[in-house]
């Protein structure tokens, strides 16, 4: 459970930089 | 699990999705309670993804002309960061309890929220650029509607100069959303349309051009009618088509049976 927790972070942290990254992209 | 329409939102979101249903389900195991580690570091990395996250999101609803666009964004973005302060109180209550169990509820309704915020802003975005090809298709239905007034050659090389780059840039839009379907589908009766449509071009100048000429050489009245009616039917499968096109992509649903 403790590596599940970080690493779902770690994860979620990405997927919103990604999907920062899709804004930008489609708004440039 | 949910299942995403493009393959951007799903290369994106499911990897999340499926861990955060992973860990639902360990949670609700692990209600024994086992100790939680300090999460503060992975949720400061969270919070500030997610305040970088809000501040584009508030330029683009600032600069965009997408009416639809900047209503439904605020709310995708509020929740995502009410999602991360349930994440940041989570952290802060495992700091002074590591078997804290509301710290857990916190956690998954946190990693929910992101999930789901980041999910309407996807969905928010994606519906804008279909919007946008909508715009498209509805350019060549105008430039359709106006074959009336075309009775003169001159007239149809001016037409079919000005209609030729609307055409060729539906298509090539069209043809980028087909393949960004995940939904096999959607994806066939839009390739299908889009033939159709290609197929058409040509029958359709042809049909205006019979028509000029018909009117030029001073046929039989008949005669006339009849080009002006095979025109006008050849106009009315390529707008059929086009509005075939304008639905499908709208469709968000899924075949169920196909994803079983």
């Amino acid at each position: 459970l403790r590596v599940g927790w970080e690493q779902l972070l770690t994860a979620v942290a990405r997927n919103i930089n990604e999907v920062e990254n899709q804004i930008l992209t489609r708004d440039s | 699990m949910p299942v995403f329409h493009t393959k951007i939102i799903e290369s994106i979101l499911e990897p999340v999705a499926q861990q955060v249903s992973k860990l639902v389900i360990l949670h609700e195991e692990a209600e024994d309670g086992n100790a939680m580690p300090d999460l503060a570091m992975p949720v400061q990395t969270v919070k500030l993804a997610v305040d970088n996250l809000v501040k584009v999101g508030y330029d683009t609803i600032n600069c965009s002309e997408d009416q639809i666009l900047k209503q439904d964004m605020p709310p995708a973005l509020n929740r995502v960061e009410e999602a991360s302060m349930l994440l940041l109180q989570a952290s802060q209550l495992l700091r002074s309890d590591p078997f804290s169990a509301p710290a857990r509820k916190k956690l998954i309704e946190g990693s929910r929220g992101i999930l789901q915020g980041t999910s309407a802003l996807l969905l928010a975005f994606d519906e804008s650029e279909v919007r946008k090809i909508i715009r498209v298709c509805k350019n060549v239905l105008e430039y359709l509607a106006i074959v009336e007034v075309v009775d003169r050659m001159e007239d149809l090389v001016t037409y079919v100069k000005n209609l030729s780059p609307v055409l060729t840039t539906m298509a090539k839009q069209v043809d980028g959303r087909e393949k960004e379907l995940t939904h096999q589908v959607h994806r066939e009766m839009l390739c299908q349309s889009l033939d159709q449509v290609k197929n058409l071009t040509p029958v359709v100048i042809s049909g205006i051009k019979i028509y000029i000429t018909a009117k030029e050489n001073f046929q039989m009245p008949q005669q006339v009618v009849d080009a002006q009616c095979n025109r006008d039917y050849m106009v009315k499968k390529m707008r059929d088509e086009i509005h075939e096109i304008i639905r499908v992509l709208q469709l968000t649903t899924y075949d169920e049976e196909e994803w079983d």
